[in-house]
């Protein structure tokens, strides 16, 4: 049997809206340790990485592993039934045809079921070894959301210059061009408010605005982001889920041609 | 224009 209990559907509700726009269907891996997805978007251009800790929950029983191909859009359909007060409960059986959703509210007085179908599913698993980035720049989040919507308007493509100086997104199209410079904070008050930069070598690259601005419906997720990059590597693009787990987007950089 | 890398490029499948 599996069953993952959440006290508040907020953090999954936030999940699903996070990976919705790249994945219709991904493959939900359930084991001892916790929920893991890793799937590709239909072009093969970026991946979502999701990780939950089975201790992050406030129940984890899985007593087999399981593989359930679920279809996201449906699942985020689910969880929109959800108020984000709501506790959420997963549950399937072994060998399951469906899982199903648990929501109940905080005065125990409403209690809704949801069933879903699970699909068979080619798994087509990534290997990404560990790396060491050239720039690691964590940001607050809202920022690079703002600065990925702005520049979208002026090109298709966000090009990410890192030095020692600071971090600097630009964007060129037929019409202009702009650019945003950030500077490493010096002090701040609070530590979701500060820019900070890990710099071993300047990096330069472009990425399709298009995959940035899916990466940002993370946002809600998490007060600050982290860039890494390093020269013709994919971006990883990462939002920690609070004491849970996180989700990691990775993003093929663009090439001169 | 600079030309979308796939990311099976830099990744094998496993």
């Amino acid at each position: 049997m599996f069953e993952a209990r959440l006290a508040q559907s907020a953090i999954l509700k936030k999940v699903l809206e996070a990976v919705k726009d790249l994945l219709s269907e991904a493959t939900f891996e359930c084991s001892d340790s916790g929920i893991m997805v890793q799937a590709m978007d239909n072009a093969h251009v970026s991946l979502v990485s999701l990780n939950l800790r089975s201790d992050g929950f406030d129940k984890f029983r899985c007593d087999r592993n399981l593989s359930m191909g679920m279809n996201i859009t449906t699942m985020t359909k689910i969880l929109r039934c959800a108020s984000s007060e709501d506790t959420v409960t997963l549950r399937a059986w072994d060998n399951p045809d469906n899982i199903i959703f648990i929501f109940e509210s905080p005065s125990k007085e409403k209690l809704a079921e949801y069933e879903m179908k699970l699909i068979n599913m080619d798994q087509e698993h990534l290997g990404i070894p560990e790396t060491m980035y050239s720039c690691v720049v964590k940001m607050p989040s809202a920022e690079f959301a703002r600065i990925c919507k702005d520049l979208s308007q002026f090109g298709e493509a966000i090009t990410i210059a890192c030095s020692k100086e600071g971090v600097k997104f630009s964007a060129a199209g037929d019409y202009g061009n702009a650019n945003i410079k950030l500077a490493q904070t010096a002090e701040v008050d609070k530590e979701e408010e500060a820019v900070c930069i890990d710099m071993q070598e300047p990096v330069k690259l472009t990425f399709a605005c298009r995959y940035l601005n899916s990466f940002v419906k993370a946002t809600p997720l998490c007060a600050q982001v982290k860039l890494s990059m390093s020269a013709d590597v994919p971006l990883v693009c990462e939002y920690s889920i609070g004491e849970i787990g996180h989700i990691r987007y990775y993003l093929a950089p663009k090439i001169d041609d | 224009t600079p030309v979308q890398n796939d990311l099976e490029e830099f990744y094998t499948l496993a």
